[in-house]
């Protein structure tokens, strides 16, 4: 698989439509504390099918919409969308041989989320397993969340132990 | 079941030794699955001895050597089956200097031995200049978030004046 | 034991107030004692509105502003009845070149109000340029500390470099 | 009270008899990772009387014995002495009104630890009660330890109320 591009709308601190191309090697994401950058890695381990609403610090799914500013009001949905190719990928059941992956995960207030591949509508596991099949995903050991180093030094070794997982 | 997570557990162990000694400019390191004899119930634990220092629980250790062998860990589980992305925040928060330009090194390593494709999230402006490209995140307006395309030149310029 | 309690939070409350909106440069921010009738088995509740946005739990906001908004409660505690000595290690570690200058300031503020003797820890070059003095760690035998003054000017060369 | 010194002999990696003079203002200490700047503080906390071997990060109090590197043998003790003015401290118990204190605590392996006050032979207890006097001590809110400002993030409600406890 190679992940190309993550497109946000009303994802946290996100309200505006905002695409992020990712290309090949290091990409470095700068600016002053409070300003996005946790949210923006955020919304790509939402789209992968994040279920754990603690793991993107909030108290319900929910807290991940746009909740509003002193100058603007709140949104009813946040939407993120991948764009990927599915390069020596095996084909997912349902889906025609080919090269190009959208996967989208729209959630709307009191409704829950709703997941697409290819505008098709899915459920949450068929995303989860669609990157875990190219060796990523939500709880992928290479998507290290801030504080998450302490978190490792600090577990217990049986918690400790479930990072090899990710090798197995 | 049990088989695989013992095979790969030795892969990881022989990365994460390396890794950890690459890193550490020395020393030895090892992790040991414990305390069951079913190693989906067992534990990982983790032994280090940085250069010229006895082998010591890893509480002991400062901050900055915890992190460096937090991350030989979480690079050896990444060698071992690579991910197409790997995002990493604020990882080098505790790092010195010196420790942050190794980590910069084992990056640039890492790219160029996978075909991955890394995302890190920095406030160290040595680990900024080391990007191949960088985005900024701002606030123009408060509490929305706005994403430009930073000159790796006018980063020094633009680093959190905003 | 009681009164004393609720007294003293009622002071410190006053000066989370005003350190959280001076840190921030606006917003606002308080303490509540909740979940009993006995404030000896309360909890101590943190509210916290960075300027321009909306109040949010504190497990939202950023590791930068969780930083700063819990430097605020412990210099609300020290204003209240300070310290002979204050000890803070690498305290700026998640903040960006903007806070770290604001919590130096803050440190100028409390060294001007109070008789209190600071000890800083830190790997941050501005934090290192507004101390009053530097006092060096260095290895040059591995697993051996020793300790070495080091003059401001010749700060920027030593640091890290050992 | 004003803290003027602090000496150290074979605690954690400061094997050599080691003076870290206290003045007025801010002092920085700076310093690769790993070379005890934390060891350093954690002294004085040794010294104030911290009964908690984890809080000094080990899993027993004889982890500050210096024990020993590649080079060097362990020792057997480790001793920690503060110097200080007590101005404007009421007379502890038993001793004469005077400017001057001294205060140490030295632990030896399989021993524990003695204390002292300007020389005199002291429980745990008395030295921890000195510095509570002076509006300080282990476990002071202003001795701030690497990594505590996200402990208190973390925290429950109810420990973090402990922290008032300094200003009542
Ligand atoms: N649902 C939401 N709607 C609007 N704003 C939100 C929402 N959730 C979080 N935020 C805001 O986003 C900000 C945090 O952003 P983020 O954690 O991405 O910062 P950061 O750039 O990573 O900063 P740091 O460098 O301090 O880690 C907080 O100020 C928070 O109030
Ligand atoms: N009893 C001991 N004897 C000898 N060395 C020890 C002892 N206890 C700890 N150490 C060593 O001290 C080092 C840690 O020192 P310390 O935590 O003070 O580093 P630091 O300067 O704070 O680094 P950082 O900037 O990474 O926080 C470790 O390498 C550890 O092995
Ligand atoms: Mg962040
Ligand atoms: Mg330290």
């Amino acid at each position: 698989m190679k992940i190309n591009r993550l497109r946000l709308l009303g994802f946290k601190s996100f309200v505006e439509p905002t695409d992020v191309v990712i290309e090949n090697g290091l990409t470095g994401i700068v600016g002053p504390n409070g300003c996005g950058k946790s949210n923006l890695v955020e919304a790509l381990r939402f789209v992968m099918g994040e279920s754990s609403y603690k793991a993107m610090r909030g108290s319900g799914m929910e807290d991940v919409i746009f909740s509003g500013t002193a100058n603007r009001p709140a949104r009813n949905t946040a939407e993120v969308t991948l764009f990927a190719d599915r390069a020596g990928m095996p084909t997912p059941p349902g889906f025609s041989a080919g090269e190009d992956l959208q996967i989208s995960r729209r959630i709307e207030r009191e409704a829950g989320s709703a997941y697409r591949i290819n505008g098709k509508d899915v459920r949450a596991r068929d995303v989860q397993l669609l990157f875990a099949d190219a060796a990523t995903g939500a709880h992928s050991s290479a998507l290290v969340r801030q504080g998450q180093i302490g978190e490792i030094i600090a577990a217990k070794p049986t918690q400790r132990r479930q990072i090899l997982e990710d090798a197995a | 079941g049990r088989e695989r997570l013992l095979a790969a557990f030795e892969v990881v162990n022989g990365h994460f030794e390396s890794l950890f000694t690459h890193l550490f400019g020395g020393g030895a390191a090892e992790l040991m699955l414990t305390e069951s004899d079913d190693p989906l119930e067992a534990g990982l634990e983790i032994m280090a001895r940085p250069p010229g220092k006895k082998p010591q629980t890893m509480s002991l250790l400062s901050g900055g050597e915890q992190a460096l062998t937090a991350m030989a860990l979480i690079f050896a589980v990444f060698l071992t089956n690579p991910s197409p992305i790997c995002v990493l925040d604020e990882v080098d928060a505790p790092l010195d200097d010196a420790n942050v330009e190794r980590f910069c090194a084992l990056l640039e390593d890492m790219r160029s031995r996978t075909e991955t494709r890394f995302i890190v999230v920095t406030h160290n402006p040595i680990t900024m200049a080391r990007m191949d490209r960088l985005f900024g995140v701002t606030m123009a307006e408060r509490g929305v978030s706005q994403l430009v395309s930073v000159d790796l030149q006018t980063a020094e310029r633009f680093r959190e004046a905003v």
